[in-house]
């Protein structure tokens, strides 16, 4: 556990204390969950307006980022991984990318979900781009799989503020098939 | 409870601010 982030006045205080996580495997070796945990390293942690731009002005955009890189924003206290408390009974919408659209989505994204623009109460855990050889793939988790109201609503507002094109396919994975399906 | 809410515009302009280092 790691001490509040400290609000300095005159700084906009957002609804959450945010995590930015980053992690790189190598190109074909398979991902489990050990070494998945130990390439996940802590970039830093915000919890206002300003400290959000003091971060991400200094982080690459994912244009110019290596192939199997990730870039996960989430919020304190929620580790990037299925087993984690908050995520395993969740699930995450994908949305995949040609190439050069993303770094303006991931942005798009990423202030819809500090702004509170979802209007899911405490649903959402945070936010994954990832950077792969021939498209970047955002994701949304959320803790609910189950609730289909509230994943309804995130592929709402996600089409609304990605600004995708009409031929985007989404679609919505339970952590617990991914897990399944990495474990079989 | 009330929920802190940023529109994305306003979110933007806050990039520039001098506490934003």
């Amino acid at each position: 556990i790691l001490p509040p982030v400290e609000v300095k006045p005159g700084e906009h205080r957002l609804q959450y204390t945010y995590c930015i996580w980053f992690s790189r495997r190598a190109p074909g070796k398979q991902a489990t969950t050990q070494n998945y945990d130990q390439n996940l390293q802590l970039i830093g942690r915000f919890a206002s307006v300003e400290q959000f731009w003091g971060f991400y002005s200094y982080l690459a955009r994912p244009t110019h980022l290596a192939s199997h890189s990730d870039i996960h924003i989430f919020k304190d206290g929620i580790k990037p991984m299925w087993e984690d408390g908050a995520n395993k009974n969740g699930g995450k919408w994908i949305v995949r990318l040609r190439k050069g659209l993303s770094s303006r989505c991931w942005e798009n994204m990423i202030l819809a979900m500090l702004g509170e623009q979802f209007l899911v109460g405490d649903e959402i855990c945070g936010a994954v781009i990832s950077v792969r050889f021939q498209e970047d793939i955002i994701s949304v988790w959320n803790r609910t799989a189950q609730d289909t109201l509230t994943t309804g609503r995130i592929r709402d507002t996600l089409k609304r503020v990605l600004n995708l094109p009409p031929n985007t396919v989404m679609e919505y994975k339970t952590h617990n098939d991914s897990l399944k399906q990495c474990t079989s | 409870g009330t929920r802190i809410i940023y529109e994305r515009n306003f979110l933007l302009q806050m990039r520039n601010s001098p506490l934003a280092r």
